[in-house]
């Protein structure tokens, strides 16, 4: 899957996912 | 709220009434920020309304290698505006929960 997960030592997750092309502002 | 070119969303429905809530944060305009962030993937995270500061999570997300540390004040401004929009909300549409 195209999830990946980080874990901060102060217990917080962070789940890095794709955004979605429609919410990327143009370059 | 200032454009910072990070973008700071719900990403879960809001009842007012759990005091942590689920953002998804991602860079919209790399170019507004310092350093170069580590890829343009959302992040999503579990705040606390109550418990925690945008400064404590933007400290952290520099701390896990997602930004420069020269950019952790945009990315704490950034969780800073949603979360008090958030919290304006909710006290306009459940005050009594408040």
């Amino acid at each position: 899957s195209s999830f990946t997960q980080v874990v901060h030592s102060a217990g917080r997750r962070f789940i890095v996912s794709p955004v979605p092309e429609s919410r990327l502002r143009e370059q | 709220a200032e454009d910072t070119g990070v973008r700071v969303e719900l990403a879960e429905e809001d009842h007012g009434r759990k005091s942590s809530i689920a953002l998804r944060l991602w860079v919209e305009d790399p170019k507004k920020l310092k350093g170069k962030p580590k890829d343009n993937g959302a992040i999503e995270f579990t705040f606390d309304l109550e418990k925690e500061t945008p400064d404590d999570v933007a400290q952290e997300m520099v701390d896990s290698g997602f930004f420069h540390e020269s950019d952790v004040k945009i990315v704490a401004k950034s969780i800073r505006d949603r979360v008090a929009l958030i919290q304006w909300r909710r006290e306009r549409i459940w005050p009594m929960i408040q």
